[in-house]
């Protein structure tokens, strides 16, 4: 099973056309592994990617480089999985 | 239920198969389970068929879920709402009349390979589970499979992406089972698809910025639909045609829908605005369910007294 220890969910906030465009050369970058959860749309709405753990420096130097506005919405996002996960086997229990 | 399944937590695709035969077992004269095909792995597709003139081709409602499988939300609401029609049938004169008038069709598991995926392997998984000949890269974007300006914008050619829209339309067998199931119908007039996360209440186009010609019905509709989801507790949708709402996607069910004759045709993005996306807690089930049916409500009442 796919784990993600460390993994973080950034929220970037697209202002304008410049930083849509700026925020491309993230989307088209294979090596950092990201996935978009809300891909960047033409309408100034946020864009929520996962980042690996191990691409989080780079990503964020590259978004402090471009100026590109950003929060942390989940800090780890395994932590929240665990959680779901264990809910997940209490509940099959009760269930039985 | 009578077999104690708990609505307000997340479940395997057996526990969900189990609950709709449970809830077409204790309503015969109500609810039927019907296999309407099968996922690339082979598993059953089910839809629950409500009904209250069993053998005639009634005026029908599709409900649609989980066709992303990590939006577990959508499933999660889906299920619960198949038990709250059974439930309110007869005592709630809004879903009486509608049934009285015409079927609802709801299927809470569109993606059933995704979704046991997402429980096995890969809780982010969205796609389809087929095999792309040619490519390391798993599945297909099944909500961009449709023949709606197939392979337009807002669709990948690439296997290997999220959004990736598949061979040709209808290639994956899950997207074809329910085509072929509603062509086959012949007497649609609603179709809605429950996706997350974001909040919104989105109609066609998403493959094009064209108006659709009944955009300003459907955003008056979808507009009431809002306010009473929102009426419960205070949750924000917005809303608008999904191509300026959210982004252009081509090869969509709603668009399929619309351009099949199926007029009543919305997207909803179930919550949150962001702060869990796909990891929504399970405490927060019931609350996103409770107030969905509100604006599900809305939409079929509406249906009922416009049909055409």
């Amino acid at each position: 099973r796919e784990k993600f220890f460390g993994d973080q969910v950034f929220r970037i906030n697209v202002r304008n056309g410049d930083e849509s465009s700026k925020l491309s050369q993230l989307v088209n970058s294979d090596n950092l592994k990201l996935n978009f959860w809300k891909s960047p749309s033409t309408f100034s709405r946020p864009v929520d990617v996962l980042v690996p753990s191990v691409s989080l420096q780079s990503v964020r130097s590259f978004l402090k480089s471009q100026g590109l506005e950003y929060s942390v919405t989940i800090e780890d996002l395994q932590a929240l999985l665990d959680n779901e996960d264990e809910e997940m086997q209490h509940n099959e229990g009760q269930e039985r | 239920s009578s077999n104690n399944f708990n609505y307000g937590a997340y479940h395997s695709l057996e526990a969900i198969y189990r609950e709709m035969d449970s809830i077409a077992r204790d309503f015969p004269a109500l609810v039927s389970r019907v296999k309407i095909g099968h996922s690339f792995e082979n598993r059953p597709m089910y839809v629950l068929k409500f009904s209250t003139a069993e053998g005639r081709r009634r005026p029908a409602i599709w409900l649609n879920a989980g066709i992303h499988s990590r939006e577990w939300i959508s499933q999660a609401t889906a299920i619960w709402t198949a038990r709250k029609i059974v439930s309110d049938y007869g005592k709630d004169p809004a879903l009486t009349s509608i049934l009285e008038k015409m079927d609802i069709f709801l299927l809470p598991v569109a993606n059933p390979d995704g979704y046991v995926y997402t429980q096995t392997q890969n809780r982010l998984w969205r796609k389809t589970r087929s095999l792309n000949p040619g490519s390391a890269c798993v599945g297909a974007d099944p909500n961009r499979n449709w023949n709606a300006s197939f392979a337009g914008e807002g669709a990948s050619d690439n296997p290997c992406s999220e959004i990736y829209h598949g061979p040709h339309a209808n290639s994956e067998v899950e997207v074809k089972s329910v085509v072929d199931f509603i062509q086959g119908h012949r007497n649609f007039k609603c179709f809605i698809d429950l996706h997350s996360y974001s909040q919104l209440l989105m109609y066609p186009y998403g493959y094009t910025i064209k108006k659709a010609p009944d955009a300003d019905e459907l955003d008056e509709v979808a507009r009431r639909a809002a306010k009473a989801l929102a009426s419960l507790s205070g949750t924000t949708y917005q809303v608008g045609p999904t191509c300026t709402t959210v982004y252009p996607a081509s090869g969509s069910s709603v668009d399929w829908a619309y351009d099949n004759g199926i007029k009543y045709a919305f997207t909803f993005e179930l919550r949150d605005t962001g702060h869990y996306g796909f990891l929504l807690p399970a405490n927060q089930i019931i609350p996103t369910a409770e107030e969905t049916w509100l604006g599900l409500k809305t939409i079929m009442e509406h249906v009922r007294d416009n049909l055409y």
